[in-house]
């Protein structure tokens, strides 16, 4: 399903951003 | 509790994207963490789509954290 994959890797996009804030703000690479 | 602490993570995070303190993100507020944060500028732009739900250019506060509560938790948590 393209739909699945599609969200599947947004969600991975997000999680990077996410954790990159994180690193961001906490110093820790 | 840990709800508090997310909603405080989450908003500092949005302050980190909304430089300015406008109350809400624009698809050029992400383009400006191209050179703080790793992602590239089309990660960024993704970032941004799926986040702003309703496609209407601007990411709110809302928007932003229930994009941070489905990474933290997974989806269909907040509603």
């Amino acid at each position: 399903d393209p739909n699945m994959k599609g969200a599947a890797a947004n969600e991975g996009v997000l999680a990077n951003f996410f954790n990159s804030l994180l690193s961001k703000k906490t110093g820790v690479p | 509790s840990d709800c508090s602490a997310v909603l405080e993570k989450t908003r500092e995070f949005f302050q980190i994207c909304d430089i300015e303190g406008k109350g809400f993100i624009t698809r050029r507020d992400m383009q400006r963490l191209n050179g703080e944060l790793p992602q590239s500028a089309e990660e960024l732009e993704n970032v941004f789509d799926t986040l702003d739900t309703d496609a209407n250019g601007y990411l709110t506060f809302e928007e932003f954290s229930s994009g941070f509560s489905e990474f933290m938790f997974g989806p269909g948590v907040v509603s």
